[in-house]
């Protein structure tokens, strides 16, 4: 259901070119649970950005349910964006201004769900990643790891058929970072939703059914 | 050379009161390499920014080097801040208008240190945390874990005697989080600096001298 051919992407600054992919192809199936690792800098963030249609490639090609996303306008990328892909992005990015409901429901808000049934689906989901008592807390009033959890619970709020998590346990504990990864390992088998998790930590890679690792821009696995 | 003795933090939300601490005491040795573990939520920033002096506690007493610093004005604190302590924030909080060196530099512009030697050592630290490469990057043109670096380069720029981190390797693959760990390791062994860090990875954890658990504001080892 994903498949990326040759992919490149090049930073410019000013004069300086860093090469943050070179050349990445791979496939992966609906439903799969796969994990994405490698140093620190080696392009995983750049990969999933780049999946999730919130950037462009240097070079190559990225389908999604086989449409190619390089040849679409920004307007279809938005489209797509809201009702397949769910992103947990790698420092939440959460709206300082809204409550941690109120962050929660704002997808829901674009995809034109009802008030009633888009608030009781944002607390479901709060409750899913164990904030039922944090829904009225602006980010700036919660943990690093509450804030985080806010944000999974963001990326699931239209029911996307794609899950992109950019390091989703870093500020998690143990305990709390293992009730995460079974959430997205039940979200994949249970309901064929197709999960790729960037992380650093080998104990979620366990968990997964694949491991890609990537090295200074290219696989190596 | 750090005590703390029955500290209480209650933070007030409009009508709502969240006790992220509620009496907390202990005391770390200088030289010492500590490390607070706990669940997210269970008040460890909180506790890591009373000692930083970045927040006042509710009550309760924090003694650096037998000075109780609640008692001193914020001119006082912003002082000891400055000379004593090394802080790595849990979301790195650097200058996203500097780049990497001067974000490192800057510690030092307060402190008057003349500009070569500032950035002589602002270098070096970079290069220790093995960011040689990406010294005119911004913060945004930095990964995570390389931003994270950048902010324990910061925290080490005032050659400090207290370094508090706040989870420093959250972003950070294992082999990066080693070194990062086995440089703090060898500050508090070397050089007798008082190193307290906050860590959900038990990996760090064991290269510690002593572990403190939170759990709920309290401490339960
Ligand atoms: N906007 C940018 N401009 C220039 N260079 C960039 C930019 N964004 C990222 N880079 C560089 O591209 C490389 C890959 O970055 P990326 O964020 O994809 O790494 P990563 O694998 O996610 O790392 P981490 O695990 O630390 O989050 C890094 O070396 C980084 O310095
Ligand atoms: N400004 C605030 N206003 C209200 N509540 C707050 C505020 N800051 C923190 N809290 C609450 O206090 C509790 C402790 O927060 P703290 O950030 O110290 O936790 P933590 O142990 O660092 O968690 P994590 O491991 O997730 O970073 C949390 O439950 C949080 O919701
Ligand atoms: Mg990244
Ligand atoms: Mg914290």
């Amino acid at each position: 259901v994903i498949r990326v051919e040759d992919l490149r992407k090049t930073y410019r600054m000013g004069s300086t070119l860093v090469e943050a992919l070179r050349g990445v192809t791979f496939s992966v199936e609906r439903g799969e649970f796969l994990s994405v690792m490698g140093p620190s800098g080696s392009g995983k963030s750049t990969l999933l950005n780049l999946i999730g249609a919130l950037d462009r490639p240097t070079s190559g090609r990225i389908f999604l349910d086989g449409l190619d996303i390089t040849k679409l306008s920004e307007k279809e990328l938005a489209i797509i964006r809201r009702k397949k892909i769910g992103f947990v992005f790698q420092f939440f990015n959460l709206i300082p201004t809204l409550t941690a409901i109120e962050n929660v429901e704002l997808p829901m808000v674009f995809s034109g769900l009802p008030r009633r049934e888009r608030k009781r689906r944002a607390s479901e989901l709060l409750e899913l990643v164990g904030l039922s008592g944090r829904e009225r807390h602006k980010p700036g009033e919660l943990s690093g790891g509450e804030q985080q959890r806010v944000a999974i619970a963001r990326a699931l709020a239209n029911d996307p058929s794609v899950i992109l998590a950019d390091e989703p346990t870093g500020n998690l504990d143990t305990k709390t970072g293992e009730e995460v990864v079974s959430i997205m390992e039940r979200l994949s088998r249970e309901e064929d939703k197709t999960v790729i998790v960037v992380t650093h930590d080998p104990e979620v890679a366990k968990k997964t059914s694949r491991i890609i690792e990537i090295r200074d821009g290219t696989i190596v696995t």
